[in-house]
């Protein structure tokens, strides 16, 4: 499904070259569960933001194959496109539009799918009753708790049922329980297709995906399936 | 050093009435080190918030005594003053000053020491040195990861080398090996005397504590001493 080849995203600050990643090779199938770690500025975040087009490899620095199609070579409409259709992201620090309630966050993703008003509506409140956010509908980011703000950011990214799923920290503000059942919800989705990465400090995180990457000064250090217990 | 009598804060959407906070007391001594654990949307960080004097009960919701002084009675002019003085705030959302880079940043706070420049800048280099971001001084804080972010906020919340120091989420963005390094500092700044309240999901992070307390739906349920292994 993606092919990452040899990709390096590089940062000039003045005449210092950072490699936030460094000749990074990957391949991503349909269906997979793939958890990221490594040490605070090892490039995981960045990982995440070029696998979802949302941020380009260095000029001349690699290529990413998206079904064999090297996307380097697409328009940015063209990114938008496959973006906003197939894929989900949960950012390190939300993102929700500040000026949008809750409900609203969740319903603009379902306007690519040009549903009636209505429909959106009942699918934007069953997102955020999965994520227990019923009583919060008419909040604005501001007023919400950051773990409230984080699980209205997670009902948002599952909106559209993509079939790749970006998640960068998704559950570091919520408490233990919380957390398991957004991974079990997580777990689900990946049994009933959907293509998986996750971003995590947490070991206990780890446990839940089938793959386990780890970065380290914008490399990949090691890569290997999880023992599924 | 400080008194909460039945605080409660309210927030009032349209005819619903929110108890983020709700008849909450508590007494912190000098010295201590508390932990605040509870579910997403419990009011931990409204109670930080209010600890800090970055907020105020409701009106006529309960009493804030620091060092038997109420106040809800000290003007705006006199609460900042304290609270630059004396507190140290590390955000649940970092709040570091986007235009200004990570070494400008941690010498906001030592400006109020009136102390020559040359001498803040060689106490804002130690204290990142200190949570080892001295290879990203001059980066603005959207040229950082989300831990660097984070620790860029701790290095700052010390500065001052507060009497009171509150952390939301202090190390929510760090692997495991870093957030232990940054607990261990904390433990140590309040070995030397710094009363330190620490909001956390992460049941490891308690064990640097001397106390627990609980929140649940704006309510403490549990305040208890911490075995110290
Ligand atoms: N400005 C506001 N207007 C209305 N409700 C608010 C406002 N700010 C906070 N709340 C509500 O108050 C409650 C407590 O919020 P608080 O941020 O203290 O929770 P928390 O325990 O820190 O949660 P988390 O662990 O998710 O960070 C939440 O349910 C939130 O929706
Ligand atoms: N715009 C930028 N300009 C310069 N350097 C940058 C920029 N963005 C990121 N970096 C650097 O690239 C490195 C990788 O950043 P990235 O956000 O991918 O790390 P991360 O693994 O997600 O870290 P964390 O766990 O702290 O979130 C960091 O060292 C950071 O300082
Ligand atoms: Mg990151
Ligand atoms: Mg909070």
């Amino acid at each position: 499904m993606i092919k990452l080849k040899n990709i390096s995203k590089q940062y000039h600050m003045g005449d210092v070259v950072i490699n936030a990643l460094d000749n990074v090779s990957m391949t991503i199938s349909r269906g997979e569960f793939v958890i990221i770690m490594g040490p605070s500025g090892s490039g995981k975040s960045t990982l995440l933001n070029i696998l979802g087009v949302l941020d380009l490899p260095t000029r001349n620095h690699g290529a990413y194959l998206l079904e064999d199609v090297d996307i380097t070579e697409l328009g940015d409409r063209e990114l938008a496109r496959i973006r906003n259709r197939h894929f989900g992201f949960i950012f390190q620090s939300y993102n929700l539009f500040p000026e949008l309630n809750a409900l609203e966050n969740v319903m603009v993703p379902l306007t690519y799918a040009k549903r009636p008003k209505a429909e959106r509506i009942k699918r934007a409140e069953e997102l955020l009753e999965m994520v227990e956010m019923t009583h919060r509908l008419k909040h604005f980011p501001n007023q919400l708790s950051g773990g409230e703000q984080q699980r209205v950011a997670i009902a948002r990214a599952l909106a559209n049922k993509p079939t790749l799923l970006l998640a960068d920290e998704p559950t570091g503000n919520l408490a233990t329980e919380q957390g398991n059942e957004i991974l079990s919800l997580l777990k689900k989705l990946n049994e009933q297709g959907t293509t998986i990465v996750v971003v995590t400090h947490d070991p206990k995180v780890s446990t839940y995906g089938k793959r386990l990457v780890h970065l380290q000064d914008g490399k990949i250090v090691s890569d290997k399936a999880i023992e599924q217990s």
